[in-house]
């Protein structure tokens, strides 16, 4: 038996709407330390794992390890029948073909109990290796998106350059050119913490889809280290996280 | 020209 609760559906909302755009559909693994998701987008470019640590919800029940199979286009259309503030329950039986999603109004005048079918959804997990990178930013997270915002305008392609005294995004298109450098502030709104300087490419269609987490957090860190994928991590508050890998692109 | 690398041959699988 699984049952979860959380106090406020706009979290769920925030949660699902940052994986919708990478992943159609993918499996919730329940324990009784929390729910952990992993999986690649379809052309297999792009990782993504969330992890939600069981304090972070209001009640946590896990008797026995489950996975949920979701279709995330599905639990967007029940998640769109919920107010924000309302509290949101979710409930599978051990081996159950569907989950049951309740929403209770904050003054508890009303609920709505919804069923959602689940998949059978055949289950790849890759072993991420802890990575020592050269270089780890915290930057804003309005100020990442804003920058993979605007150079997605230039070019298929962002080149992240990190040294010591700056980070550079650059893009470099038919149009134009764009340079973006942000070093770091005195109010340490960014932070660079540089053992090597490292200079990789990414597709910025993928930074973009990233960036879909951006309402889950103030902050984003980012790691880049050579010939590794790069690591763009949203914090859900002290109880987990979302984390996007992304493979670089190399010389033909 | 850049050639995109696939996620999957960074990480081994479980």
């Amino acid at each position: 038996m699984f049952e979860a609760r959380l106090s406020s559906t706009l979290t769920l909302k925030k949660i699902v709407d940052a994986l919708r755009d990478i992943l159609n559909q993918s499996t919730l693994d329940c324990s009784d330390t929390g729910i952990q998701l992993q999986a690649m987008d379809n052309s297999h470019v792009s990782l993504v794992c969330l992890c939600l640590r069981s304090d972070y919800f209001e009640k946590y029940k896990c008797s026995r390890n489950v996975s949920l199979g979701l279709d995330l286009k599905s639990l967007t259309k029940v998640l769109k029948c919920a107010n924000g503030d309302d509290a949101v329950t979710i409930k599978a039986a051990d081996k159950a073909d569907k989950i049951e999603l309740s929403f209770e109004s904050a003054g508890k005048e009303r609920t709505a109990d919804y069923e959602l079918r689940l998949l059978n959804l055949d289950q790849e997990h890759l072993a991420i290796p802890e990575t020592e990178y050269s270089c780890v930013i915290h930057m804003p997270a309005s100020e990442f998106a804003r920058i993979c915002r605007d150079l997605a305008v230039f070019s298929e392609s962002v080149v992240i350059a990190c040294s010591k005294n700056c980070i550079k995004f650059s893009a470099n298109g038919e149009m134009g050119s764009a340079n973006i450098k942000l070093s770091q502030t005195s109010k340490a709104e960014v932070t660079l913490q540089v053992d090597e300087p490292v200079t990789l490419s990414f597709a910025g269609r993928y930074l973009n889809t990233f960036t879909r987490a951006t309402p889950l957090s103030e902050k984003v860190k980012i790691g880049m280290a050579a010939d590794v994928p790069l690591l763009v991590e949203y914090p859900i508050e002290d109880y987990g996280y979302i984390r996007y890998y992304l493979a670089p692109k190399v010389d033909d | 020209q850049s050639k995109q690398t696939s996620i999957a041959s960074f990480f081994t699988k479980v």
